[in-house]
């Protein structure tokens, strides 16, 4: 369902040429459960935006679905993306002014969904990943781990047959971690596919392949469990 | 060196009060290496940033160094701050247009350091945290480990007796984050005292004592290695 090839990206700082990934060949089969790891610094956000469409590749291509995704202009792009793939942001993205049901619904803002129906959604996610008692409160008055949750409930809020997560528990105590991994596993066994990035081995163990990333390449490529 | 009494910190949300600390007594003396931890939500950031004198609590009392924190106006608890203490935030908090070498330095400036000695005192700290190469980026274009890894450098610019880390190693690969944990410890065997907010029990393991937090209390706390 994801295929890279070749993909290249690179940045160019003054007369300098930072590769941040620097040629990936990389294909993720529907309903897999991929963990990608690495050091700091090594391409796995860049990857991981590549593959949400959040970014363009600086050479090489991305079969999504049987599409080439480079040939596809930005509002056909933005059309794919909202509707099958899910997006867990390392450092959340949450929209200030808005408050944690309105974070959660923004996905189905753009899908068209109704008010009420929308509503009904962000309600059930927010008690999901537990913060019901705060749907109204805005991200400043959250903890870290709480706004890391409500970034997971706007993932999963149109339902996505593709997950990307970028360190999805970070901010968060095992336990509220194990809660997290277990309703990504859920996701998992209902169809979709997972993928997500992570530097704790006890998270990458939920998956069954480990992706290892180092300067901007894939070094290794293991099933597990 | 560092005394809570009875903290408490409320927020108002419309009808609702929020507890985020519910009576906190805490003692730490000097050169302590202390580690935080407890659930998401429990009250840890809270707590870091009133010791950091980044918050004033809603009761009790806080003495630092044998002074009455509450007492002081602003500019005096600025100064305090700026000269004892160094902050990791758990967002890492970086001034998004100043680049990494400026972003470590802030701390130099308000402390009146000429401009030479502050741009060879980044410069090795920009080494320190492995980040050499990238003085002149700015934060957007730095990974989630690499911006945290800034964070770190900045904390420890003005050689505060003092350092208040908020999960230092949350973005960071097991291997990254074991230098960092090196770093702090050599800090500590200088004499300076450590209070860093973790979840992840190998982070926690470097520290000598534990504080559990939970419901913003504490819960337990108990001497170890
Ligand atoms: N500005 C604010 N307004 C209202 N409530 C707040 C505010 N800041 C924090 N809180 C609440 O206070 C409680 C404690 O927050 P705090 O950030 O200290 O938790 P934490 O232990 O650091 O959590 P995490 O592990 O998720 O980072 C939380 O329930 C949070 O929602
Ligand atoms: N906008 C940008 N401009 C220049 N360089 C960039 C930009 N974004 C990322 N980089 C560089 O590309 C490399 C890969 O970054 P990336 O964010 O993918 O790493 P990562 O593996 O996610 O790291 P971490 O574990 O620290 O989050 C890094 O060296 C980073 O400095
Ligand atoms: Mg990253
Ligand atoms: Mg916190």
């Amino acid at each position: 369902v994801v295929g890279l090839s070749g993909i290249k990206k690179s940045y160019l700082m003054g007369d300098q040429e930072v590769h941040a990934l620097a040629g990936v060949d990389l294909a993720i089969g529907e309903a897999e459960f991929v963990a990608i790891m690495g050091p700091s610094g090594s391409g796995k956000s860049t990857l991981l935006n590549i593959l949400g469409c959040l970014d363009r590749p600086t050479a090489g291509s991305y079969m999504l679905g049987g599409k080439d995704v480079a040939v596809l202009p930005d509002d056909e792009l933005s059309l794919v993306r909202s509707e099958r793939i899910g997006f867990i942001f390392q450092s959340f993205n949450l929209i200030p002014s808005l408050n944690v049901l309105e974070n959660i619904e923004v996905p189905l803002f753009y899908a068209g969904w109704p008010a009420r129906k929308s509503r009904e959604r962000s309600l059930e996610l927010a008690g999901r990943v537990g913060l019901g008692q705060r749907g109204h409160h805005r991200p400043t008055e959250l903890s870290g781990g709480q706004q890391q949750r409500v970034a997971i409930a706007r993932a999963l809020a149109n339902d996505p047959a593709i997950i990307l997560a970028d360190e999805p528990t970070g901010n968060l105590d095992s336990r509220t971690g194990t809660e997290i991994m277990g309703m990504l596993k859920e996701l998992h066994r209902e169809g979709r596919t997972i993928i997500m990035v992570t530097h704790e081995d006890d998270i990458a163990a939920h998956a069954k392949r480990v992706v290892m990333v180092r300067d901007g390449r894939i070094q290794e490529d293991r099933r597990q469990g």
